[in-house]
């Protein structure tokens, strides 16, 4: 028997690279 | 300790590139449904932002792109970031893909970007506007 391989799932955040600077008031 | 999951069987990829940008990788849009990266378009992250609790799109425009000093197989990006302008520079990969909006995955160097992670990618310039997030602000 083989065992059904576990397909990676990414957030779909993740493939941006950076998070902005937040602006403070 | 939790790790990264592995990269798809028989991708070879440098440090710093991670793994979900390998053509056929399976991402999660915020309501749930599952696409391939090579198959995102606009709409899935502008949609998922909206639906994110603590996230949300900003527009960046790239301003310019140069050799890293640090190596040639980098380059650096700057940003100018949201409405504020926001100057932010990353040092990334020449093949890092970045999303463009209403053009799709775009890299400092598209054959490199095909060769190493098959995903389809066009040459980002100066003037191209990216996905970027920032946070909501939480009150």
């Amino acid at each position: 028997n083989v065992e059904p391989r576990s397909v990676p799932v990414f957030p779909w955040h993740s493939l941006v690279p950076f998070l902005a600077p937040t602006q403070s008031d | 300790a939790p790790s990264a999951p592995p990269p798809p069987p028989g991708a070879v990829l440098p440090p710093s590139l991670p793994p979900y940008f390998v053509k056929g990788s399976i991402i999660q849009l915020a309501d749930g449904e599952l696409k391939r990266v090579e198959d995102l378009k606009t709409e899935d992250f502008i949609q998922s932002a909206e639906i994110s609790n603590d996230l949300k799109i900003d527009s960046s425009t790239v301003e310019r792109i140069e050799g890293s000093h640090t190596s040639p197989n980098f380059a650096v990006v700057q940003f100018s970031v949201g409405e504020h302008r926001a100057q932010v520079s990353v040092e990334v990969l020449v093949e890092y893909p970045f999303f463009v909006f209403g053009q799709g995955w775009s890299s400092c160097c598209p054959d490199r970007t095909t060769q190493i992670l098959e995903l389809p990618c066009t040459k980002l310039s100066v003037g191209d506007v990216c996905i970027s997030l920032t946070l909501k602000n939480l009150k």
